[in-house]
């Protein structure tokens, strides 16, 4: 995987497009690839509604500047919402 | 404050002690190794002031509980690192110990001497990287250490009273800790910022 997709690309920290906040949304917990288009935008605004939340800002479900400002922070590279099937951070014991 | 799934915690006889080491090979340019292990002793022992957990430093990588590393790009943990900024470190849940640190950052321990606009405070991550190694998740208060971000050239290295019940749910209270201690501490973080 190339690593940038999951963040935004801080050499150009104004643009943030929406295909950006969705992988940054499902990289840190917050969205599950969907492939049903109908129901994308409703899951797009429950999950940025879910990180709105969990970060503490304003619950408005839309892009807004106080959440794409967040985006753009610098952050720690473990998901907020964790399910129990996340591998990854879950490696097995030692 | 908020646990990982199945409330993973270390499990061993109490007092509990847990080793760490630092990767040789996987340091960062920007600090010499003995700046890098004076910010980690003072990170731990953030943690090790509230619960009955002692931090003891190995040179033995290989068997320590806590692994810690600078590592570029895709390092083979599935968890690639992105560069400047993004994703600045990250951390396996317990008992893994694994705590990796992205040598792409302009990693610093003093802002008067480090100017870089993109300079990140390492006690700060170090701090928050410790509470996953504990087995604390990503918190929703602003001021707890665990609080997934950290802007460039600003430092959060104190524990706020979120991440102390935290922690402490998981493995008690070290018994010398004082909670007038820790809200001096905070107060005199407030008044400074």
């Amino acid at each position: 995987r190339n690593p940038s997709q999951f963040t935004i690309n801080p050499s150009q920290p104004d643009v943030v497009t929406i295909p950006e906040i969705k992988r940054h949304l499902h990289r840190f917990g917050y969205l599950q690839r969907s492939n049903d288009s109908k129901s994308d935008a409703i899951l797009f605004e429950k999950a940025l509604a879910r990180y709105q939340k969990n970060l503490g800002l304003p619950i408005t479900g839309k892009p807004d500047s106080d959440t794409l400002s967040h985006i753009r922070l610098p952050r720690c590279g473990f998901p907020d919402y964790v399910e129990s099937k996340t591998t990854a951070f879950h490696a097995g014991q030692k | 404050y908020v646990y990982f799934p199945g409330k993973p915690r270390w499990t061993r006889d109490s007092p509990l002690k847990l080793t760490y080491a630092f990767s040789q090979e996987n340091l960062t340019p920007y600090l010499t190794p003995a700046q890098i292990r004076r910010v980690f002793r003072r990170a731990f022992g953030k943690w090790a002031s509230v619960i009955p957990v002692s931090f003891v430093e190995t040179e033995d990588y290989v068997f320590a509980d806590i692994k810690i590393g600078f590592f570029a790009g895709d390092h083979g943990d599935g968890e690639p690192f992105d560069g400047v900024l993004g994703v600045l470190a990250h951390t396996f849940s317990p008992e893994n110990g694994r705590l990796h640190l992205d040598n792409a950052e302009t990693w610093a321990v003093d802002f008067d001497e480090q100017k870089s606009s993109v300079a990140v405070d390492l006690e700060s991550v170090a701090v928050h990287e410790i509470g996953h190694v504990l087995g604390l998740a990503h918190s929703s208060v602003k001021d707890a250490a665990m609080y997934p971000t950290l802007k460039p050239r600003s430092k959060k290295v104190d524990l706020n009273i979120d991440d102390v019940v935290g922690v402490q749910s998981l493995y008690g209270t070290n018994p010398n800790f004082t909670l007038s201690a820790l809200l001096a501490s905070e107060t005199s973080t407030n008044l400074a910022d």
